[in-house]
């Protein structure tokens, strides 16, 4: 379903370069849940922000269903990202002045799907992930991992057949981290690609394929 | 060194009120090592808040060394917080426009520190958690740990008698994550009071005295 090939991604700052990503090349079949790992600053939400058509390599190129997605104009990738990506940001990017509900409808709006229906499915996403007593509530009157399951609930809503989620479970105590995962696999299970960035053992061991980086690149693959 | 008594912190929210903390009592020894747990929305970050005397209590007294910081003018708290703690947030606070070292002089430049002294202490803060590379980057231009360990250097760099940090470990990999709590503990010994919010069992299991919440309560101690 996904491919990279040879993507490097450096970033410059003043002077000197950053090289974030060195030639990864990563393979993803349609449907399949994968793990990835690496040290803080190895280049792992640089990687999940290429995947989510949000940044650009630097050279190399990204295959989405075999469309090469740096030959598409922005408008193409705005609309590629809009029905078939979901993406939770490792912090979150909830809009302030909506609540908890109106940041869950946002990307079915920008859909245009009718007010009731989105209604409708924003109450059950933010539901699912136990937060039906907080609808009315903005991100600043909501506890740190409340407004991550907010984002998990928005990235989640438009059933989208690759689901992007950096480190999902980092403000979450036990119980409600293992709601999120069984949240995600259900979604997992009912088709979609499943990428989780994540610094938690338990939460890696979850998928049947681990990928770790390491300074800008991936590891070879264990099993 | 710290008392609170009876604490209750209740929010408004349109019609609804919510009941964050209800008659928290806490007792903190000068010096001590404390781990804060507790399910996501259970109140940890009111309860850091108000210990960073960065909120008041709704009911109910918060004692720092036996004054009552209720009583305390705005600018008394606020020279109090500037002298006496360092705050970790759960979700960092740094100043987008400044770099990684300008983040770090801040607390410095309000204490009317020389720019010679800030700078070289900023430099030694931010080698301690690893990011001597990094001094120029921006927080944008930093990854979601390098983020966290500038706002854990910020935190300590004032060498303040009570430390309070929100999930200092939530975006780090285990080795980061070790780093930065020998650093704390350090601190520690050197006769720091820590108080530590934590998902993370074996964050929590490096105190030798864990306090819980559950939905606004302190629970009963074991041991
Ligand atoms: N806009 C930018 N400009 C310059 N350097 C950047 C920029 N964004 C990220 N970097 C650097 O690129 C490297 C990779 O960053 P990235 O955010 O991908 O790391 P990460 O693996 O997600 O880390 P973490 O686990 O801490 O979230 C880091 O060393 C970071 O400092
Ligand atoms: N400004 C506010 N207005 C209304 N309700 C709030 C506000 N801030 C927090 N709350 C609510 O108070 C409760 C406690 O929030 P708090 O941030 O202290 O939780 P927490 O224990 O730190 O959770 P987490 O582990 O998710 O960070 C939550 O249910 C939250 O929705
Ligand atoms: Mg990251
Ligand atoms: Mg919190």
């Amino acid at each position: 379903m996904i491919r990279l090939e040879e993507v490097w991604r450096i970033y410059r700052v003043g002077e000197s370069e950053v090289q974030a990503l060195k030639g990864v090349s990563l393979e993803i079949r349609r449907g399949e849940h994968l793990s990835l790992m690496g040290p803080s600053g190895s280049g792992k939400s640089t990687l999940m922000h290429i995947l989510g058509c949000l940044d650009r390599p630097t050279r190399g190129r990204y295959l989405f269903e075999g469309r090469d997605v740096g030959t598409l104009s922005d408008e193409e990738r705005s609309l590629l990202r809009q029905r078939e990506i979901g993406f939770v940001f490792q912090f979150f990017h909830l809009l302030p002045r909506l609540d908890a509900l109106g940041n869950v409808e946002l990307p079915m709006l920008f859909a245009g799907i009718p007010r009731g229906e989105r209604r409708r499915r924003a109450r059950e996403a933010l539901d699912a992930v136990g937060l039906s007593d907080r609808l009315d509530h903005r991100p600043d009157q909501l506890s740190g991992g409340q407004r991550q399951r907010v984002a998990i609930a928005r990235a989640v809503v438009m059933e989208p057949s690759l689901l992007l989620a950096d480190e999902p479970t980092g403000n979450l105590d036990r119980s409600s981290a293992g709601e999120v995962m069984e949240l995600l696999e259900a979604l997992n299970r009912a088709g979609r690609t499943l990428v989780v960035v994540t610094h938690d053992p338990e939460v890696a061991s979850r998928a049947p394929r681990v990928v770790r980086m390491s300074d800008g690149e991936l590891l070879e693959e264990e099993g």
